[in-house]
């Protein structure tokens, strides 16, 4: 996956992510693809999820997916995970949960209720940093302010490095795939050096939805595990997200 | 140009958007789920419309779990173990999980295990 948030010179906020699933999960010889995000694609839906007749929030969803991975809660702030691989991963949070132990979140419960319940960036901020979790994972969080974004580095019980915009050093987005921002990315899979070099070619006074969205075109941000790209505009309330193909020669992640 | 050796890192790519062309798969449909209705009722709507595609990306999950465990013990452990857990999972999310295997008759423990699929798969 790759997650973004951009500020754009009049302080809007633009959000959007890759979302790539089913590495190693079985490979389509005759299609060259992957079998599970082959499967996924056609159970991408937008939701407008609504309580006493106005929204509360958006999300680009999988059908038959209670929790979220990507959402919006309009004017307020936006909302995507990343996953995080760590030693100390989810099947031990699992076993801890078989045995009794149920101190902490699934993760996908944690970004519905915070989706549902939170009334503020800063609120959806502290419950992503510090509800314990059953597994690791980045969570991207946008606001409706200048300078509100950040990436949110979760092991199962800390918050680590957190990392946010800071307009005034030049960081006018923040971006994360799937490693930790102060470490370099494997080298086999990194996705935030093109990703960046192509920000950073944009430059803040270009940025915008379109050039965003040709940012997450650019193989290998695009490869084979994507399975949608969705764009949101917090200030405008605008979530639009678009399935994704990655025409041979493709990374396969 | 591309890169013809992996990772195949493209030249930045400009005017993709709006979304055309062979790296666009189609556009996304839009649903309403009413937070008023009780929890099991709420992807009723959604579920049907979508039950085969469901049923097609379950079956992926029980083929990759039959070439892990070609016994079998794997998936009969998911449909009968993981329901016992469905009433440990935080309301109202347990509920809906029920509607959506309801609504789109594939068995509890298979919609359980593609929600909590993100811990599973760390794995």
């Amino acid at each position: 996956c790759t997650s973004l948030v951009a500020e754009d010179p009049e302080g809007n906020l633009i959000h959007a992510r890759n979302l790539d699933f089913g590495l190693f999960l079985g490979w389509d010889k005759k299609n060259h693809s992957w079998v599970i995000p082959d499967k996924l694609k056609p159970l991408v839906v937008n939701v407008d999820f609504r309580r006493n007749n106005s929204t509360v929030f958006k999300s680009t969803n999988f059908a038959g997916y209670v929790g979220m991975l990507t959402g919006m809660q309009p004017n307020s702030f936006t909302l995507t995970m990343n996953e995080r691989f760590s030693l100390d991963g989810g099947y031990i949070g699992i076993l801890e949960w078989i045995l009794g132990k149920r101190d902490g979140m699934w993760m996908s419960f944690l970004t519905r209720s915070v989706l549902e319940n939170a009334t503020s960036y800063a609120q959806a901020q502290k419950l992503l940093s510090d509800t314990k979790l059953l597994a690791p994972a980045y969570f991207i969080l946008g606001g409706n302010q200048t300078g509100e974004a950040s990436i949110i580095t979760r092991s199962r019980t800390h918050n680590l490095n957190p990392l946010e915009l800071d307009i005034k050093q030049g960081r006018w987005y923040v971006l994360e795939t799937n490693y930790d921002h102060w470490k370099t990315p494997l080298f086999l899979d990194d996705r935030r050096t093109p990703a960046m070099k192509c920000m950073n070619q944009t430059t803040q006074a270009n940025i915008s939805v379109q050039t965003v969205y040709d940012v997450l075109s650019t193989k290998p941000v695009l490869n084979k595990l994507t399975t949608y790209t969705t764009l949101m505009q917090v200030s405008k309330g605008k979530l639009e997200s678009f399935i994704r193909v990655c025409p041979n020669p493709c990374m396969p992640w | 140009s591309l890169q013809y050796v992996p990772p195949y890192t493209e030249d930045c790519r400009t005017g993709m958007y709006p979304p055309s062309g062979p790296t666009f798969g189609g556009a996304v449909t839009w649903y309403t789920v009413n937070l008023d209705l009780p929890p099991s009722k709420r992807w009723t709507e959604l579920i049907t419309d979508k039950k085969n595609d469901l049923i097609i990306m379950v079956q992926a999950i029980k083929d990759l779990a039959d070439a892990l465990v070609p016994s079998g013990r794997l998936e009969e452990l998911i449909d009968q173990a993981l329901p016992l857990m469905i009433d440990t999972l935080p309301y109202p999310f347990n509920e809906e999980m029920k509607g959506i295997a309801t609504a789109s008759g594939v068995p509890l423990g298979e919609v359980i295990l593609f929600n909590i699929f993100y811990e599973v798969f760390t794995v």
